[in-house]
């Protein structure tokens, strides 16, 4: 098992592989994908160790290559269906991140109880009343529920996204959230990322 | 020096501890704070090694000393002006976080290019133009700067930051950013959160 930290890397390295590839590139070696991605060339090679054998030492690695074996140990290359409950900024920011398409997560759906949201487009997809959240999930089979609605609405979307057969739900809301054993809930902060700055800014 | 990861953590922590104390606990152990942040005890424990000598075995921590401890050993308590470059969807999202304002951030400027978005106030700050971006950082000493432009203005916009002071900036587009020695650029995506959640979804 790729402990979290590794996985967050690799997917930064996957990222830095795409972009390369539309540059035109075939390959490149650990100290590209340091200056591409800001972390450290020994650090890439020690998580690049999880996918088994790379590269030839001094010949640097394949990108078509290397990108398709972080995609499967990391099941990157599954299409994954999406739900986003809040359709308000920070759910509409993210149903429009043209990052996540790369990933292969295609959003599915978009729930809001604010009626003059409610049919508005995002990324070609119709904001839903949040009260079709079960039964619409249910009918197209999706398992990850993002939450982006004000905290004090963050339990009931979870309830009614697992009652519609989410099992994995990304909560960017700052509450803390109860699901039945066998759901996952993963909790995304950027005040983590800003107090990992601030932790630099000292010294 | 704290890793990375355990900074993270130790800024879940942190929050957590925020919202006992504001629920008026007075104490609690490792198993309530995995409960409350969804990280292992053992791993708790393990981050918390890092603040020195902690609480004495099966009593428990004090909430309001171990948060001292940890703002003081992750520099949280130290007021960080920012100022967020690009007052779309996701920088107004991040305007108005209150988590934020927990970790001493102070949101000192917005700015944008767009003319109906100039003069609007978000959370107490006004939209300025971002021709006055190197100026108006200068001016009040702000060294952080947020990225929350599209990917083509991201350069551009971190250029004018540094050239006003910042020296550390948290880049929310998928461009790659160039800045000289002495300038910290930290790299934030959701999609990590998203591929980290999608390898567990095959498991
Ligand atoms: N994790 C972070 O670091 C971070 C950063 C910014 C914002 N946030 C959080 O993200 C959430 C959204 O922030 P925002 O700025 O986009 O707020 P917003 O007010 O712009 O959007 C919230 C949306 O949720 C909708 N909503 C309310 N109740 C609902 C329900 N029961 N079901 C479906 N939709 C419902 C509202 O109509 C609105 O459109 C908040 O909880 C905020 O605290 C987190
Ligand atoms: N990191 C992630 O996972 C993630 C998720 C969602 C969005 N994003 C990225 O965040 C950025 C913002 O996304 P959004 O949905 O808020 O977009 P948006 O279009 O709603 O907001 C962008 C804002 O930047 C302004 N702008 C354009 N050029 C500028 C310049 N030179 N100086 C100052 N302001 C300028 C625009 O007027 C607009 O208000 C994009 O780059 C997007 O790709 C990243």
């Amino acid at each position: 098992k790729i402990p979290d930290p590794s996985l967050a890397r690799l997917a930064t390295v996957y990222r830095a592989l795409l972009d390369s590839q539309r540059n035109g590139r075939k390959s490149l070696n650990s100290l590209d994908l340091q200056e591409l991605t800001g972390i450290a060339a020994t650090q890439i090679r020690k998580d690049l160790s999880h996918l088994g054998e790379m590269g030839k030492p001094g010949v640097g690695y394949d990108i078509g290559d290397l990108k398709r074996r972080i995609a499967e140990r990391l099941n990157l290359s599954r299409r994954q269906k999406f739900a986003i409950i809040g359709a308000g900024r920070l759910g509409q920011a993210l149903a429009s991140y043209p990052g996540l398409v790369e990933f292969s997560f295609k959003l599915a759906a978009l729930f809001d109880v604010d009626k003059k949201k409610i049919g508005k487009v995002v990324n070609g997809v119709a904001i839903q009343p949040a009260a079709e959240i079960s039964k619409n999930l249910r009918r197209h089979r999706v398992r990850i529920a993002v939450l982006t609605v004000p905290a004090s609405a963050a339990q009931g979307a979870a309830e009614a996204a697992v009652q519609g057969g989410a099992r994995w739900i990304l909560n960017f809301t700052p509450a803390h959230i109860a699901v039945p054993a066998g759901c996952v809930v993963r909790n995304v902060s950027f005040t983590n990322e800003f107090a990992v700055l601030a932790h630099f800014v000292e010294k």
